[in-house]
């Protein structure tokens, strides 16, 4: 029967019911399990010279 | 010995890139030297240093105090390979060539060290070493090569882009957990990479998504064959839910991947994984705006939306095989001897097929030629229907409706089932197809005079289908949803003497 | 007997490869006890976000280690950071980096850290986000000059002495009395000579425009641009 996505869902901010504008979770994904995403992971970024 | 002096040439590169930015004149200076005093001139020695220099970094690794940086030795061997790229002569053999020998190099020497090691086999430093390869090298892309100052050496590598990816992809395959258990986690969290997945899924026209679709079956088949409904080993567990979480993501970036490539991705989704596959099926492009699928009054036929005929990005005809014709043929002019072929095609499976399925372990059909037919129905259909009437295609009477009677009525009990699995499946987002299937499964509900007195039969294997998508926790297709609402509405329906025999089956209906 | 299998460096590791390959073909019916052990030791060994974190070679630590009291937690930045992100307003842009933990932090650095990182820490990721953050604030970076540079806005109300048509250029003093309203965030108020534009709004408010930009060579402070200071937009960087 699957698992309730809530808390998954939530690990990801993509509640729904927050409102806050759109965005790429892959972009910064730590780890596909929350227990091995103990910190931010640095996303694509450019610094101009 | 040779590799000893090997290893103290690597240990000054991984003392150079701790002092100074790869940008520096100095890199280019260290690996010409590299090459002009033969010590990494040909394919020989090049194989002979990185093989050192991974042994070195992999020992490094396992000796360091693991509270000190213990990586160091290795991201300093991921950033050589990308430098590599830069610096090294490519007019006689192509950069896609040269990966591929780096990944062998370091493939075969992960084979060995988990031959030696077995369960003592540890994935983080081969894992570290291909994350900061992703890393390096998105930083080096930025902005088209921007840090790349020879202008002939940018454009070679703008044009590899893509194959850098395609063959890391593609390496991927190699050490699948299927191959290498003892890297399956390591695997899922590379798949997953932050500077992969999303690249892949961008990747759509440059064969992202094919690439995408085979990681993801590779997964798909790992743990498909080793669970079971009701027995699931707890390692299986943990990766089916860093899966879901990843499916999960992807549905909220790029749902697109999942609505064009849904065929695919159920075609090799273990027949049990019924969240995953709603996960897949419940997804809608970008921007979309439809109805609430439980409001009493959906009507398909008067919403725009339910006009637009979706996108695939693999077309099922190719999977018709030399059925294509007979089935085309028909869908023109229908025939009984056309039908017969068809039938005898998708009911012929030479040796029965392992499937672990709900409620069923082996199945005697060719599920996939059944999915292939139905979708490409369902594309016919929906694209017939822009040309003329919608009523000559939303007609019991045309060949799209009756091809799929034809179908159920002859079939097994199991070809019945995957049939109307397969139609229930392309009930998804609001779309032309999930119209045209809404209007079959309707008609094919009330329509008893359509089964010679068998009509409970496929009334039972529609509820069944439709409420295996529905007594999983969400999400659950908007298609699927508006279409049980429609047979509940019917209040002959839960009189059906099928639901009236089980106390649970009837509570579950009330409820529902 | 294939060549591949006569190399040196490959024949053994190669042996090994095909077996594996097995497995892909013909998955076995059960998990094996080995592969189960297999299996959970990558489950032990799995790389966390750590591992999948860049290089710091090359790179030094934002803040260096020095002693602390005890009180101050020892976490690096990047852990995750705990805080509402429905009041953080610069989370409605929305982009990428707004629910990172560093730039949740970054958001409340005032001026001074700002421009402390990012001209002292650069090309580093806290660089980008500082130049980010500045960004967001309003400031915009003049890729020639290297400045950091803020326009100003007051909505001036007009005594019924003023005339409406006036324009001012070498104005003195820049006067803060009881009916301006003042766009300003920098951390100085150094009244040095001002370049002042005046436009009209309409009949009764005029919007003076001013420049400032932060001197991160001399006085560490932010100024208000010269009367000479004209605006090219193909000088500032696009962020």
């Amino acid at each position: 029967t699957g698992v309730d996505l809530t808390p998954y869902i939530q690990s990801l901010n993509l509640d729904p019911a927050s409102k806050l504008p759109f965005h790429h979770v892959l972009e910064t994904l730590p780890s596909p399990w929350i227990e091995t995403s103990r910190s931010d992971v640095e996303p694509r970024h450019f610094i101009p010279e | 010995s040779r590799t000893e002096l090997l290893c103290l040439v690597f240990t000054e590169w991984i003392t150079l890139v701790q002092k100074i930015e790869v940008d520096h004149y100095i890199v280019k200076a260290f690996i010409k030297q590299l090459v002009d005093t033969h010590v990494i001139d040909t394919h020989e020695k090049f194989v002979e240093f990185f093989e050192a220099s991974i042994s070195l970094s992999v020992d490094a690794f396992k000796e360091s105090d693991p509270t000190s940086d213990v990586f160091v030795s290795i991201d300093a061997l991921a950033k050589f390979f990308v430098q590599l790229l830069i610096y090294l002569d490519f007019t006689e053999e192509s950069r896609k060539d040269f990966s591929s020998l780096v990944l062998t190099t370091f493939v075969l020497n992960m084979t060995n060290d988990h031959k030696e090691n077995g369960k003592d086999f540890n994935e983080r430093p081969y894992f570290r070493f291909l994350s900061i390869l992703l890393c390096e090298w998105e930083k080096l892309s930025c902005h088209n090569f921007i840090r790349v100052k020879d202008q002939t050496c940018r454009c070679e590598l703008i044009e590899f882009d893509k194959d850098f990816y395609s063959i890391f992809a593609s390496f991927m395959r190699v050490y699948q957990p299927l191959a290498f258990p003892c890297f399956a986690f390591a695997w899922v969290t590379l798949l997953s990479h932050r500077m992969v997945l999303p690249v892949l899924l961008r990747m759509k026209e440059e064969g992202g998504w094919e690439k995408l679709n085979l990681l993801f079956i590779d997964l798909f088949r790992f743990i498909d064959s080793y669970s079971r409904v009701g027995d699931v080993p707890d390692s299986i567990s943990v990766l089916y839910k860093g899966l879901l979480r990843v499916f999960l993501g992807v549905a909220n970036d790029v749902p697109e991947y999942f609505v064009e490539n849904h065929y695919t991705l159920l075609n090799n989704l273990p027949a049990s994984y019924l969240q995953l596959k709603n996960i897949i099926l419940s997804a809608f492009p970008k921007k979309l705006q439809f109805p609430n699928p439980y409001s009493a009054d959906i009507d398909m036929d008067v919403l725009e939306i339910c006009k637009k005929v979706p996108q695939v990005a693999y077309d099922p005809v190719q999977d018709l095989g030399t059925l294509k014709k007979p089935v085309d043929s028909y869908l023109r002019i229908p025939s009984s001897s056309l039908m017969r072929t068809i039938n005898s095609n998708v009911n012929a499976l030479k040796d029965l097929k392992k499937e672990h399925g709900v409620g069923f372990d082996e199945i005697a059909v060719n599920v996939k030629l059944i999915n292939a037919i139905v979708l490409h129905i369902g594309i016919e259909a929906a694209t017939e229907a822009l040309n003329t009437t919608k009523n000559a295609i939303f007609n019991k009477n045309s060949s799209y409706f009756t091809l799929l009677l034809g179908l159920i009525s002859n079939g097994s009990p199991s070809a019945k089932y995957h049939i109307i699995e397969a139609i229930v499946c392309q009930l998804r987002y609001p779309n032309a197809q999930t119209h045209f299937f809404n209007f079959v499964i309707c008609t094919m509900f009330f329509t008893d005079s359509l089964w010679d007195g068998n009509g409970a039969e496929v009334q039972e294997l529609i509820l069944r289908c439709l409420l295996e998508k529905l007594f999983v926790f969400k999400p659950h297709p908007w298609g699927v949803v508006v279409t049980f609402t429609d047979l509940l509405k019917n209040k002959d329906t839960m009189e059906l003497p099928f639901i009236k025999q089980s106390s649970e089956i009837q509570s579950v209906f009330k409820s529902l | 007997k294939l060549p591949a299998f006569q190399n040196k460096h490959f024949n053994i590791g190669l042996k090994n490869l095909v077996e594996t390959k097995r497995q892909i073909v013909q998955p076995s019916e059960k998990l094996s006890e080995e592969m189960k052990q297999e299996l959970e030791s990558s489950l032990l060994n799995c790389p966390d976000s750590l591992d999948s974190e860049v290089s710091k070679l090359n790179e030094f630590q934002l803040s260096q280690p020095h002693p602390t009291s005890i009180f101050f937690p020892s976490e690096p930045i990047r852990f995750f950071y705990n805080s509402d992100i429905t009041e953080t307003p610069n989370l409605k842009k929305g982009d990428v980096y707004s629910r990172t933990s560093l730039a949740q932090i970054m958001s409340k650095f005032d001026l001074d850290t700002l421009f402390f990182i990012f001209y002292h820490y650069q090309g580093t990721y806290e660089q980008f986000l500082s130049a980010r953050e500045l960004s967001l604030r309003g400031w915009q970076f003049n890729k020639v000059d290297r400045f950091w540079y803020y326009k100003e806005e007051e909505v001036s109300f007009p005594d019924s002495s003023s005339n409406e048509n006036d324009s001012i250029s070498n104005a003195g003093n820049n006067k803060n009395d009881n009916n301006n309203v003042s766009k300003n965030n920098d951390t100085s108020n150094n009244n040095d000579e001002t370049s002042v534009h005046i436009s009209k709004k309409d009949s009764s408010n005029k919007i003076v425009t001013s420049w400032r930009y932060f001197d991160y060579e001399k006085s560490w402070l932010s100024r208000r641009c010269g009367p000479d200071f004209v605006y090219q937009e193909k000088e500032f960087e696009k962020i």
